[in-house]
């Protein structure tokens, strides 16, 4: 996190905030409540209280507005610049400008107001810009489903660095971003996608293009946001040229960008006793798709669509070397890469043994 | 004459000074002759941007850096007040 040079911050934490106008795209009381939602983020990991006014002056005035609107930052039409805020102060300090030209959905449609609101928030308490791509603070935009957004822990952090902690008995904590050079880096799932490889970490995935040395690292809901956190397994079906992805019981199918209709599916279609309620790691195989839980695995058919008999099989039987379980697995070149804690061992199909174990984030370029 | 369509590459050279100058303080520059003298800040500048977003630091106008630079955004500085 940084702080905004100077660290500007409010002398008084019983602060107010006013709605000076309001935008078409969406109704007055879902700005009303996505705004007072925005800052409960920030007064649940602060002690700062932050209450509306109805009119006169406020600390943190809140408006659209479009092109130039006489602060000596106009905006910039759709897209681009989205809003700006004002450090803390008075006057124009504090305050928040929306572009008004923008589309503001209360959906995962580009761009949802809650968190824009939020993020700019952030600069109206002293937040400047964070370097880590998961923090609220981070300056480009990305969809969260507002409903179950926690705020990141480098904001907590940035905002306990102004204010001092929260005034209750337990200090609130946010998700982390995964570092990729952290030698414990483990996967929950890992899939190969059109030539490219996709690493699944909480509510985020590397993506390694063979032809670019840098792994981009993103948040699922950036490409899928309807798509849950914590995805458990993964596997590419080449035929149909789509990724499935599994968490508990449920599984959905991608094509690109886009989520097919009709998903999430049970893994009962599968043909999986009713006993198995997750799936630690998935990968196909000509024609077989193999899917491994706990010490077992079973293997499936893909033409028949059906699990082929006397499966599930113990996977050391069959991949020795492999330990019990395994967290992610994916097959490229007849190689299936196991990914079991920090560590990933490449079983060669065609020998039937391990060839090379090496570290996980060796495939972040680390 | 019709208005000679701006080469990609004018294009790309117009995107990354519009997004210094607005988000990491790159000075104004109207006149040309100018703008060559600051070819080295323009480096500078684009490192400190590249550094920020965790890109590849060439001080190039790579397309990684192009990418970042079109994504929708704040529009408070990223660095300075």
């Amino acid at each position: 996190f940084m702080l905004t040079p100077g660290h500007p911050k409010w002398k008084h934490t019983n602060l107010t905030y006013r709605i000076i106008n309001q935008t078409t795209n969406l109704t007055n009381d879902v700005v009303e409540r996505y705004i007072e939602e925005a800052f409960q983020l920030w007064k649940n990991a602060s002690s700062l209280n932050i209450t509306r006014v109805l009119q006169g002056e406020a600390d943190i005035k809140i408006a659209f507005f479009q092109r130039d609107h006489g602060d000596n930052s106009p905006f910039d039409g759709p897209n681009g610049i989205l809003a700006h805020a004002f450090q803390p102060g008075p006057g124009i300090g504090g305050d928040v400008h929306f572009d008004a030209e923008e589309m503001w959905t209360n959906t995962s449609k580009d761009y949802n107001l809650y968190l824009v609101a939020a993020h700019e928030f952030g600069h109206s308490l002293g937040l400047s810009h964070s370097t880590d791509p998961g923090a609220l603070m981070y300056p480009t935009y990305s969809f969260h489903e507002p409903s179950t957004y926690v705020l990141p822990q480098d904001d907590i952090n940035g905002i306990q660095a102004i204010y001092g902690p929260a005034d209750r008995p337990v200090q609130p904590t946010g998700p982390t971003t995964p570092t990729a050079c952290d030698p414990r880096l483990t996967f929950d799932a890992v899939t190969t996608l059109r030539g490219e490889i996709l690493f699944f970490k909480d509510k985020y995935f590397w993506r390694k293009h063979p032809q670019v040395r840098r792994v981009e690292l993103n948040f699922i809901s950036l490409f899928w946001p309807t798509l849950p956190d914590g995805i458990q397994a993964a596997y590419e079906d080449f035929y149909r040229d789509v990724v499935i992805v599994f968490k508990g019981k449920q599984y959905w199918a991608l094509s690109g960008y886009d989520i097919q209709q009709g998903y999430p599916k049970d893994i009962l279609n599968y043909g999986f006793p009713s006993s198995v309620h997750a799936i630690d790691a998935a990968a196909s195989y000509r024609g077989k798709t193999y899917f491994f839980v706990n010490n077992q695995f079973w293997r499936y058919d893909d033409q028949r669509q059906s699990m082929d008999p006397g499966y599930p099989k113990s996977i050391a039987s069959t991949f020795q070397g492999i330990g019990s379980r395994v967290d992610a697995v994916f097959q490229r070149d007849d190689v299936f890469f196991f990914f079991s804690g920090p560590i990933h061992y490449a079983f060669d199909f065609r020998y039937q043994r391990i060839t090379k174990v090496e570290r996980n984030n060796r495939w972040l370029n680390c | 004459f019709p208005v000679p369509s701006e080469s990609p590459e004018e294009k790309n050279i117009k995107i990354v000074q519009d997004y210094l100058e607005k988000f990491y303080q790159l000075p104004k520059y109207r006149h040309p002759s100018e703008r060559k003298k600051s070819a080295s800040v323009i480096v500078e500048k684009l490192k400190e941007m590249q550094r920020f977003f965790g890109l590849n630091v060439t001080g190039k106008q790579d397309e990684e850096t192009l990418k970042t630079m079109q994504k929708p955004r704040c529009g408070v500085p990223d660095s300075g007040n």
